[in-house]
């Protein structure tokens, strides 16, 4: 598998719908001000693959990740991610394997009511982490470093550790 | 199971044991499961030596020397068990210019694996990408994003 | 005593209400007492709202954002209260270049005031030295001090 | 009172006596390599100072302050820090007014035991504070902010702030 595409549309400061190419077999870089929106990129990624911690994504409740508003625009009623992964080299896991393409789409509107979907037919929360379950990208792993965090495995304990190692097992 | 966990363990040690010379350029460190009777319940602690200094405890190491063993273990497991991507937050930092310059090589040798997506304020490191997005909020508060042709 | 208390905690608000907007180039901030019954108990609430964007809870804002206003804070303490000195350990890894630019700016308009003694990697941040020290580990483990000429 | 000089010497990676002199009435730069010594001056600073939390100087136990050895060389059997404050503009505490130059120094040997001295006077750890008591340089106060600690005072809770506001008051 590889990271194809990711479309956001009303989620933390992208209000408008927004769509990121990555290099296929490469290095995409992505740079701005300070405050500009490049971290909420990384929460976008962590909250369409299943993330439900709102204070993971610095926020104090999920709805935090719905776009808020600003000087010149109005709050908006629903956030909205989509994450398409490539499968053409066939390495997706054994239920997904037959696909071409796997879109995960994820959505949270103001009411609270949550939608998830994978190829555009609807499913559960758990269905949407299913495609990268038993990759580096799965829940907090080691795939995915946040702002600040980079030296979490060095001051974490040798026990906590461990866990990293059992994703990579 | 332990015999899974042991493999895991072994094959990303050396990985390990592989990758801190190449970033630090010199010096060793490696893994080393906790003392416990069962397998199962061991936890890793990590030993490393920058070129030229004693071995001690993890915690005198700098701010720069702690970023850059995280990020050779981080590699470690990233070259066991690949993923579809590896996205890095700013993890160059707090690296000075001749440490960002082995961070972004070890990078450049590894796309064959996998596809890296790199956020950075710094401008060696943005001179190894293939593709740039840069982000804006030219209308405050509201993010948009803008592809940079790197070619030109 | 509360009185005490209290007559700092105006002095000092009122300077950080009037460092943000210089380090922000725009935007407002405050600080704010929480609610409790006796003075001697309340804790400082901070509202920090950078330019063109609503107000919201501070988790919310970018890491350079919270660097930045932590840096107001610090600097609004040192105004209504100088020290001898005041050592700052790489505050500017966080910054964008405008950022760097605005928290050296600021830095030098302090200096009448106090001594700041800076640990930096930012090319830009050592463009505003009056003394520079080089520290070096020519021989592996061991540090010394070398003291460049800036004016050279 | 103003920073003129810090002397170390056996202070961590500073094997050899090495002197800072400050910049009076500006900005002196502290730079280099990765893992050469930088932070290490930070904590000679708050260690002549009175610090006695070997954690907060980044070790396990206050011995960490003595040079360890390296490669070259063997380890030490003492640590050394001399702070000295100009006092031309008389603003030190009311018992050092009348000093012209106040220097505060701190020893440890590998035994364990601790020297404190003021203008080259023995005295107690509780006196090598005074000299900065009533400024933000004091205890873990403003003046002083660690590598990767600046948004400490963010993240901090509204009590532990007003912590901060009372160092100054
Ligand atoms: N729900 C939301 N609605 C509108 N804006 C939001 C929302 N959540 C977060 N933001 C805005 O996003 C900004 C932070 O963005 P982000 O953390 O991505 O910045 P960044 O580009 O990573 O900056 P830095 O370089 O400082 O790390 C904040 O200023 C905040 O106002
Ligand atoms: N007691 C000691 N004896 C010898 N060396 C020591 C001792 N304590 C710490 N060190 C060494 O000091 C080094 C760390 O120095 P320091 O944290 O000051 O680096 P730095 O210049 O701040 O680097 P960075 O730019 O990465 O933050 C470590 O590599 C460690 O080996
Ligand atoms: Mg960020
Ligand atoms: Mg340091």
């Amino acid at each position: 598998m590889r990271l194809k595409r990711l479309k956001l549309n009303g989620f933390k400061s992208f209000c408008d719908e927004t769509v990121l190419d990555f290099e296929q077999n490469g290095i995409t870089l992505v740079v701005g001000p300070n405050g500009c929106g490049k971290s909420n990129v990384v929460d976008a990624i962590r909250w369409v693959l299943g993330e439900q911690s709102p204070s993971f994504l610095r926020g104090q409740a999920m709805g935090d990740v719905i776009f808020n508003g600003s000087a010149t625009r109005k709050p908006v009623g629903r956030s909205e991610v989509t994450i398409l992964f490539d499968n053409v080299n066939g390495t997706a896991p054994e239920k997904y394997r037959d696909y071409e393409e796997i879109a995960v789409t994820r959505r949270l509107y103001r009411s609270g009511e949550s939608e998830y979907l994978i190829n555009k037919i609807p499913c559960r929360l758990m269905d949407i982490r299913e495609p990268v379950a038993d990759t580096g990208a799965a829940g907090r792993s080691y795939s995915i470093v946040e702002q600040g965090r980079v030296d979490e495995l060095i001051t974490a304990s040798p026990a906590e550790r461990r866990i990293y190692m059992e994703e990579a097992a | 199971s332990r015999r899974r966990f042991k493999e895991t363990f072994d094959a990303v040690n050396e990985k390990f044991q592989e990758i801190f010379p190449v970033i630090f350029n010199g010096g060793e460190a490696k893994l080393v499961l906790t003392d416990s009777q069962d397998l199962l319940l061991a936890g890793v602690d990590i030993v490393a030596q920058p070129p030229g200094k004693k071995l001690q405890n993890l915690n005198l190491l700098s701010g720069g020397e702690k970023a850059l063993t995280a990020i050779a273990l981080i590699f470690s497991f990233f070259l066991y068990k690949p993923s579809p991507f590896c996205l890095l937050d700013e993890v160059d930092a707090p690296l000075d210019d001749a440490n960002v310059g082995r961070f972004t090589r070890l990078i450049q040798n590894m796309t064959d694996r996998s596809q890296f997506i790199i956020i950075t304020h710094n401008k060696r490191t943005m001179e190894v990408g293939d593709l740039l997005y840069g982000v804006t909020m030219e209308e405050a508060g509201v993010s948009k994003i803008v592809s940079v042709n790197l070619a030109s």
